[in-house]
């Protein structure tokens, strides 16, 4: 079973069309394992990014960097995960 | 053990047995009205199932409905199963509905991704994809709704197994795609596809592929608006809609404009809640509230396709 613990969500607003296409080009990176849920595609709509523990620190720095705001949507993705699956014990119980 | 509707709890994230089971019990409980069809088998030969609703009559003109083509997308199957429930038990009882049924037939895809939807409960909880071995490649599975032969192989979709948005090797290469595509050109009388999804709130039609509108852009666009105002009167929750290149980004080999391309007029996805608290990972509590909300949208898109044959 893969688990999540420690992974982030991120929300991240971007400011311009410039600002789009790094993210899209942070997304390409395939040694920080990110995972778009959901995609950047205009300034209106902000971006959410799943980061692996180990990618935290590099995405944080490369958003910080590019000046691209972002806030945390989901502090621990496992947490969730974990009340998920007890919720569901729960109720089947 | 008991076999009951009224045991069920649609307030709560369910496996596919439990689905699967619970569908039999709704068939059973409405015999006139539903049956269950195998439209094909998945890549782990997983039964594909679809919910026909009809009140008889032959070929009649159809909708299809299909929930869970992502399959981490868990609040669009629950919804799913709360929204068959309520077709059947509306029936009869609420005049659209009633309506709708007298002359139309309804097919549910309840479960669209079975081997995602299982690996979603078994291994992770975020898979998305297909569970389709690439030929080639250690990575597994297909976007599902990159697969279409709907400008497929272009803008936002992937030629790279190890994508979340990899199209796969060609146009319906995908069983799970294949099964539908074969469902609805052999029926050649659907009026009407809704593929939902969730998370961000929207209401889609075509096209995804092309900026430019589709012929009959306008009335879609009329349409969309009255559902999310409608949608929006329940809890509030707001929706954005337009056509998927416009409001979202290009995307090629997408479900609804695979129908719209074939001839059905009235495709729209859905984009179900969140606001963006919990992402794939909403909480069951709110799925009731969730379905409860776009059953208004569903009905308004259902009731015109009813009063605007072609």
């Amino acid at each position: 079973e893969r688990l999540f613990v420690g992974d982030q969500v991120l929300r991240i607003t971007a400011r311009d069309e410039e600002q789009i296409a790094l993210l899209r080009v942070l997304g390409e990176r395939a040694e920080l394992q990110v995972d778009f849920w959901r995609d950047p595609t205009s300034p209106d709509h902000p971006a959410d990014l799943r980061v692996p523990f180990p990618s935290l620190q590099a995405v944080k720095i490369f958003l910080e960097s590019h000046s691209i705001s972002y806030s945390i949507m989901i502090e621990d993705v496992q947490e969730l995960l974990d009340e998920e699956k007890k919720n569901m014990t729960k109720s089947r119980r | 053990t008991e076999r009951s509707i009224s045991t069920f709890d649609f307030a709560s994230y369910h496996t596919i047995e439990e689905i699967y089971d619970w569908m039999d019990v709704l068939v059973d409980d409405h015999p006139n009205l539903i049956s269950k069809i195998e439209i094909g088998q998945s890549y782990e030969n997983r039964s594909l199932y679809v919910l026909k609703f009809s009140t008889g009559g032959s070929n009649r003109p159809a909708i299809w409905l299909d929930t869970g083509i992502h399959s981490r997308e868990w609040i669009t199957q629950a919804t799913g199963v709360w929204t068959a429930n309520k077709i059947a038990e509306e029936y009869g009882q609420d005049p659209s509905v009633t309506a709708i049924l007298d002359s139309m037939d309804i097919f549910f895809e309840i479960i669209a991704n079975p081997d995602g939807f299982v690996f979603t409960h078994s291994s992770n909880r975020l898979w998305r994809k297909t569970r389709s071995v690439n030929a080639g490649s250690d990575c597994i599975g297909v976007d599902p709704n990159r697969n279409w032969n709907a400008g497929f192989g272009g803008s936002g979709s992937s030629n790279d197994p190890c994508s979340d948005l990899y199209r796969g090797p060609y146009a319906h290469s995908e069983r799970e795609v294949k099964a539908v595509v074969d469902f609805i050109q052999g029926h050649g009388n659907v009026k009407s596809v809704i593929s939902i999804h969730s998370y961000s709130q929207m209401l889609l039609f075509p096209y995804g592929y092309k900026r430019g509108p589709a012929a009959h852009h306008q009335e879609l666009n009329e349409l969309a608006k009255k559902a999310v105002r409608d949608l929006a009167a329940m809890y509030g929750t707001k929706y954005s809609y337009g056509s998927i290149a416009n409001t979202i980004y290009l995307a090629d080999g997408t479900t609804v404009d695979w129908a719209y391309d074939n001839g059905v007029k009235y495709s729209f996805t859905f984009e179900l809640r969140d606001t963006g608290r919990y992402g794939f990972l909403l909480p069951s509590t709110q799925i009731i509230p969730t379905a409860t909300e776009t059953w208004l949208a569903l009905l308004d898109i259902m009731v015109h396709v009813l009063e605007n044959p072609y």
